[in-house]
């Protein structure tokens, strides 16, 4: 039921698609 | 008057100087500096023309130029401000102005409504979160089924449009995000403070070079 209960956004930030922290990868 | 610098520098088109864009955004001109080597190896990784491709970015992100995502599109797409599908150095520098810890909250909140602003109308609706919740469901690899979408989407909507309009404008958006101020924790990046030590500028250098 974890899922339920969860803010959607709060999943959507969760994206890989949104970490820019990869971009600073060498 | 203006200006014309005729210095024989190797930068490359849609390139600005680190002063203007340090006096615009929270970065210095040697974090400018030091961005602008991080820009060079983005933008050369695929095709060396000095401007990042989509392709580029997707790389850059996913190790894999070919990974489609929803979320890496509508940053791509923010970044390339003047919306001709590639990123030039300003546009880079400007929009990661906004992820650095120093940038104003406000400029956050805006940034992370715009990108969740799927369709452009000002407003975010409800089937532009539900169409966010799926597509992250599919990049997470978790099914989940359409009914406990429809619960968290619905959960969540109410919870955010106060007005009960069926979509969530600007002014719900900021009240949402005081209430639950991890939503934009992606939305700052602390490398950004890092940026000199992890890229060090050698443009000093390299117009030493030039002359």
């Amino acid at each position: 039921a974890a899922p339920v209960t969860m803010n959607a956004f709060e999943l959507i930030s969760t994206s890989q698609g949104l970490n820019l922290s990869s971009l600073f990868e060498k | 008057m203006g200006c014309f610098c005729s210095k024989n520098t190797r930068h490359t088109p849609g390139y600005e100087e680190p002063t203007v864009l340090a006096a615009e955004t929270p970065f210095t001109v040697s974090e400018v500096e030091a961005l602008y080597e991080l820009f060079k190896k983005l933008s050369s990784s695929i095709i060396d023309d000095g401007l990042i491709h989509k392709e580029e970015f997707q790389l850059a992100l996913f190790k894999n130029r070919n990974k489609r995502n929803l979320f890496a599109d509508r940053i791509f797409d923010l970044f390339d401000i003047k919306r001709n599908g590639v990123i030039e150095f300003g546009e880079f520098v400007r929009s990661l102005g906004v992820f650095h810890p120093n940038a104003p909250e406000a400029d956050k909140i805006g940034f992370a409504f715009r990108l969740y602003d799927l369709r452009h109308t000002g407003y975010i609706e409800r089937e532009e979160l539900k169409e966010m919740v799926l597509a992250l469901l599919q990049e997470s690899d978790l099914i989940l089924s359409d009914d406990i979408v429809e619960v968290i989407v619905d959960k969540t909507f109410n919870e955010a449009d106060t007005k009960g309009d069926g979509r969530i404008d600007q002014e719900e958006w900021k009240e949402f995000v005081s209430k639950n101020p991890s939503l934009i924790k992606n939305m700052t990046l602390p490398y950004l403070k890092d940026i000199t030590l992890a890229f060090p500028s050698f443009v000093v250098s390299a117009e030493v070079e030039d002359l």
